[in-house]
C-alpha cells in the first residue's frame, strides 16, 4: 500500500504526487499534521500549507516556504522531507519536540503552485508566478519582488518581461497576498524561512538597503551556527550575511517584509549547489540536501524557542 | 513543451565593476533571450546565465571581445533534462 514510509524523497514529483503525499502524511498522523488551505493561485490551484502542532491555541510559530521559485525543484524537494522529518522526529528528537510541545510548524511546500505546474508541462525553467500584466505579452511576476518592503526600488525590475519583474504593486501576486493574509491574521509567527535554490548561503535583512538590521549581531551569530551545523553532516559550506552584502541588492522580497513585521528570526537558504548543476541539481543529492539543510533548521528553531520575544 | 537543446550555461567572471555594467548591458539585449541564472551583482561573484543556442556565438564574441573570462558549466541543458525526466519515468513506473 501506499503510504509516505514507500513514498520516494529521492525523486523529484508533480504538484499532484505532493498533494497526494500531503494527504497521506495528514491521514497517518491526524494528531500531529493538518493541511490549511490559505487561498487560490492566479490559475485557480490551492495553496495548501501543512501546519504541525501538539495543541495550544494560536501558539507562537515558524513558518518554513519552499518553491517560491517553482524552478528550484530541489526546495520543494527538500519540503516534502522535511514534513516527514518532523513526524518521524517528534518524540524522538528532543529538540524537535520541545520545539513542537509549546511552538507549532507551518510548512508551504509549493508555494509558487502555478509556476511548478508550468515546469513540469511546459517550461522547466520557468521561475514567476503566471498571472497576465495588462499591456505587456510577458507572463508572470517575481514572487520575491513583490513584498511591501522596498517594493519597486533598485533591486526590481519594472520590465514584465524580465525574470526580476516586481509586479504593478506590492502583493498584487495572489501567492504572496496569501501568504501576507496569513501572517498578519496569525500575529505569532517567531520565525520566517524561505527557502531557495542554488549558491549555498543563508541571508538574513536586509536585502532592500544596506542599513544593517536591528539585530544583525544575533542574526549573523544564528546563521553562523546554523551552517556549521549544516557542514557538520557532509562537509557542504554554505556563507552567510545580509542578503544586499552577500549577493546583490533585491527589493520586495520575502524577508524584508517578514521581518518589518515584528518577525526577528526571517532567514533566506540558498540550498546546493554552487554552480555545476545549478536549478537541474540531479535528484540523487535530494536527500543530502534536504538532511544537512535540517540540522540548520533544527538550530533556527532550537534558538527561536530558547530566545521567546 | 519548451526545449533547451545546445542551451548552455555559462559561468562569467566579472573582476571589477566596469566588467559587472558591461555584463548588465548583455542583460539589457532582449533579444538574446538571456536567462540569468545568477545575475550580475558585485565583482568576483559569478554570473552564471543561460544563453539559447542562437544567441551562444554571439554572447561568447561579446565577452571575449571584453576581455571577461567564462567557463561553461553546463554543455546542454536539455541533456540535462532529459536525464531528468527518465529519473522520474523510471520511479513513476516502478
Amino acid at each position: 500500500t501506499r503510504s509516505t514510509d514507500t513514498f520516494n524523497y529521492a525523486t523529484y514529483h508533480t504538484l499532484e504526487e505532493i498533494h497526494g503525499f500531503m494527504d497521506m502524511l495528514v491521514a497517518e498522523h491526524p494528531q500531529l499534521v493538518s493541511k490549511l488551505q490559505i487561498g487560490n493561485t492566479y490559475e485557480g490551484r490551492p495553496i495548501y500549507v501543512l501546519k504541525f502542532s501538539t495543541g495550544g491555541n494560536n501558539r507562537p510559530a515558524i513558518w518554513i516556504d519552499t518553491g517560491i521559485h517553482s524552478r528550484e525543484w530541489v526546495t520543494q524537494a527538500s519540503g516534502i522531507w522535511f514534513a516527514k522529518k518532523i513526524t518521524q522526529d517528534y518524540g524522538q528528537d528532543l529538540t524537535l519536540t520541545a520545539v513542537l510541545d509549546s511552538m507549532d510548524i507551518f510548512l508551504e511546500i509549493v508555494t509558487n503552485p502555478d509556476g511548478f505546474a508550468f515546469t513540469h508541462t511546459k517550461n522547466r525553467m520557468w521561475r514567476k508566478t503566471r498571472s497576465l500584466t495588462p499591456g505587456s505579452s510577458c507572463v508572470g511576476v517575481d514572487p520575491n519582488r513583490n513584498w511591501d518592503a522596498g517594493f519597486g526600488m533598485a533591486g526590481a525590475s519594472n520590465n514584465p518581461c524580465t525574470e526580476t519583474y516586481h509586479g504593478k504593486f506590492a502583493n498584487s501576486e495572489v501567492e504572496v497576498k496569501s501568504i501576507v493574509d496569513f501572517v498578519k491574521s496569525h500575529g505569532n509567527i517567531k520565525a520566517f524561512i524561505s527557502i531557495h535554490s542554488y549558491s549555498q548561503l543563508l541571508l538574513y535583512p536586509y536585502g532592500y538597503k544596506a542599513d544593517p538590521a536591528p539585530d544583525q549581531d544575533e542574526l549573523d551569530q544564528l546563521a553562523k551556527s546554523a551552517v556549521t551545523a549544516l557542514a557538520s553532516l557532509y562537509g557542504t559550506k554554505f556563507k552567510y550575511g545580509s542578503i544586499i552584502k552577500t549577493i546583490y541588492q533585491a527589493s520586495g522580497s520575502t524577508i524584508d517584509w517578514t521581518y518589518s513585521q515584528g518577525i526577528k528570526y526571517s532567514f533566506t537558504f540558498e540550498l546546493r549547489d554552487t554552480g555545476r548543476y545549478g536549478f537541474l541539481l540531479p535528484a540523487s543529492q535530494i536527500i543530502p540536501t534536504a538532511q544537512e539543510t535540517w540540522l540548520a533548521l533544527r538550530t533556527i528553531m532550537e534558538h527561536t524557542l530558547n530566545h521567546p520575544y | 513543451k519548451e526545449t533547451f537543446v545546445g542551451h548552455q550555461v555559462l559561468r562569467i567572471s566579472a573582476d571589477d565593476e566596469a566588467q559587472v555594467q558591461k555584463v548588465k548591458e548583455l542583460e539589457d539585449l532582449e533579444h538574446l533571450q538571456l536567462d540569468f541564472w545568477r545575475g550580475p551583482a558585485q565583482p568576483g561573484s559569478p554570473i552564471d546565465v543561460r544563453v539559447p543556442f542562437p544567441s551562444i556565438q554571439a554572447v561568447k564574441a561579446f565577452l571575449e571581445t571584453h576581455g571577461l573570462e567564462y567557463t561553461i558549466m553546463i554543455e546542454d541543458v536539455q541533456s540535462l533534462l532529459d536525464a531528468e525526466q527518465e529519473q522520474m519515468f523510471a520511479f513513476q513506473a516502478r
